[in-house]
């Protein structure tokens, strides 16, 4: 640069080396916080057990390569695969669930999803996995309700409601799409799931939240385009 | 592209890790372990101009010669990446839910005068 001009790229280099190192180090925390759209790095409160997580990667990896569909819930229109966009960034999130309130034949499963991501992304797919540890196959199936807050967000209704059958201990899946994607739209962050089994059950037998057999959902989502005015 | 190294001055690849363990970033971000920051740096004279990287043929540096002959039609040039690549994460959000993305040009893998 000219003398006595401020050379951008040269003000890094006149500082001091420690100096540049923070300097860089803080330029890295911000663009990749900026990049995922947080404010700030989040503090984890459960983080979840390795097994748990490697079982859920196998598990969608294993899922993938069958790329067959549960016989749990009817296709109801599920959130037609959108091309892959081309240069938008997209995410896989794997949500596992939190206990919520349960009966001797039923219990709920919440599923959270932040507001960085509810608002700035649209769902391409979701997929409900779920454990049973059953000891032998069952003729009546399990009912499965999709709950979700209605415009007051004070009651709970029901957003879909399908059965399961399950016929021998082992990971079930349901498509969630839809309801996922709808709970996006409506701006909500939680997506509750009520398992009830028939009386000759006993209480629904899901594995425990520390075994690595605990319900997740797995979604993919892609960040919105970008809204573009089109002058004319 | 170059990467720097010694007292090069020319347009060239610095390159800076951020071990995530040292900012205490290790038990949000799963994978990978640190960010390849790296920055493009030196000087574009102006026979260097539009040139990736520095000149390594005989043909680029009489071309260069013309160009510096010419410097007053020349305009300024300035030492930019020439190729990028994505950063994956593998991470918590606030909800301790696990998110997988790539985030585009994070990385820079040449630098080069414009």
């Amino acid at each position: 640069a000219p003398k006595g001009a401020w050379c951008p790229a040269c003000g890094l280099a006149a500082l001091a080396p420690t100096t540049q190192r923070d300097a860089l180090i803080a330029l890295a925390k911000q663009s990749i916080l900026t990049k995922l759209r947080l404010q700030d790095r989040p503090n984890i409160t459960h983080p979840t057990s390795r097994g748990a997580l490697l079982t859920a990667l196998h598990r969608m990896r294993a899922q993938r390569v069958d790329v067959a569909v549960s016989p749990g819930m009817p296709h109801d229109g599920s959130i037609p695969h959108l091309r892959p966009g081309m240069g938008l960034q997209e995410y896989e999130i794997l949500s596992f669930a939190e206990s919520g309130s349960s009966t001797s034949r039923s219990v709920r499963l919440h599923f959270h999803f932040t507001r960085e991501l509810t608002g700035s992304t649209e769902i391409l797919q979701a997929t409900l996995y779920l454990f049973w540890a059953v000891p032998g196959p069952r003729t009546r199936p399990v009912t499965v309700r999709l709950l979700q807050p209605d415009a007051m967000g004070l009651n709970m209704t029901v957003a879909s409601k399908t059965w399961l059958k399950v016929q021998r201990p082992g990971w079930a899946t349901l498509d969630v799409g839809q309801a996922v994607q709808s709970l996006f739209g409506q701006g909500s962050q939680r997506l509750t799931v009520e398992l009830e089994v028939p009386e000759d059950w006993g209480s629904p037998v899901l594995a425990g939240r520390s075994d690595s057999h605990w319900p997740f959902v797995a979604a993919q989502a892609r960040a919105r385009t970008p809204h573009r005015v089109q002058r004319r | 592209g170059i990467d720097c190294s010694g007292d090069s001055r020319m347009c060239c690849r610095k390159e800076f890790f951020v071990d995530f363990k040292e900012i205490g970033w290790e038990d949000w971000i799963i994978q990978p372990e640190g960010y390849h920051m790296n920055y493009c740096t030196g000087l574009c004279p102006l026979h260097m101009a539009g040139i990736p990287g520095l000149a390594a043929s005989f043909h680029t540096a009489v071309l260069n010669l013309i160009k510096a002959n010419n410097a007053d039609a020349a305009v300024d040039s300035c030492c930019v990446p020439t190729q990028r690549r994505p950063l994956s994460l593998l991470y918590y959000d606030r909800d301790s839910n696990i998110i997988k993305t790539d985030i585009p040009d994070m990385i820079v893998e040449a630098c080069g005068c414009t």
